[in-house]
């Protein structure tokens, strides 16, 4: 939104947020699986506030080279493949054919982070809803927490493999990471997390 | 259509996703 785009102003474009989200899970001492920036549609008195996508970094499970065979049929595999392929067309133009990235298997963390770009939440509701609204971390860890979550977001991450996920609101909307494995809270991280993503003052170097 | 901040976030994706498979190539070096 318009307010939005005034308030994150032009130093904070789209590749500044890509080298906040990118640094903060890159020099992590946990190995997180992804980062979104959940960006809030701004203050509107008239209607209540909504996060949309603002951007994401995905960066794989890099402690877990694929050694466990996937439990995705075979249908949903070639689903996937398949929204990948037209994607991927849409985004570079090339014909789908002609494209062998998409030949690997998509797995289900690529999936989560993939259908995360279609996304939004109520201010107050889901995760990242719930983060903002209450202006406090929300930080789950472990799949048991995750699937008795009300958060329909919690659960889904869960069945995709996610064993973490984390909410840090920030000026203007939210941070979420996510991991397959099992990340207990860190204060460093929280107090990171304000420093990079506090867009009322001009981005600190990374 | 798609909104311009997903239509990077997704080519981002597509590109670091190409990059990660040349790696696990047998033939990269």
């Amino acid at each position: 939104s318009a307010s939005t785009s005034a308030a994150i102003g032009s130093e904070w474009n789209q590749d500044t947020l890509q080298q906040r989200l990118q640094g903060l899970i890159d020099n992590a001492r946990e190995s997180w699986t992804y980062a979104i920036f959940w960006q809030s549609s701004g203050v509107d008195y008239t209607a209540p506030s909504v996060l949309g996508w603002g951007d994401g970094y995905y960066k794989g499970e890099v402690n877990k080279p694929k050694t466990v065979e996937s439990v995705t049929s075979l249908a949903e595999q070639e689903h996937r493949k398949k929204v990948l392929r037209e994607l991927n067309s849409l985004i570079s133009g090339s014909h789908s054919q002609e494209n062998e990235t998409i030949d690997e298997e998509v797995t289900d963390t690529e999936w989560f982070f993939l259908i995360s770009m279609t996304q939004s939440f109520v201010n107050g509701h889901g995760l990242p809803g719930q983060a903002m609204f209450s202006n406090q971390p929300v930080w789950i860890t472990g799949r048991d927490r995750l699937s008795v979550s009300h958060c329909e977001r919690a659960r889904q991450g869960q069945v995709f493999g996610i064993q973490t996920i984390v909410c840090l609101p920030s000026s203007n909307g939210v941070v979420e990471l996510g991991s397959t494995e099992l990340i207990f809270q860190s204060l460093d991280l929280i107090n990171q997390v304000k420093v990079l993503f506090n867009f009322g003052n001009s981005p600190p170097d990374l | 259509d798609l909104p311009l901040s997903r239509k990077k976030s997704l080519r981002r994706f597509l590109e670091k996703r190409k990059e990660r498979q040349v790696a696990k190539s047998p033939y990269a070096y």
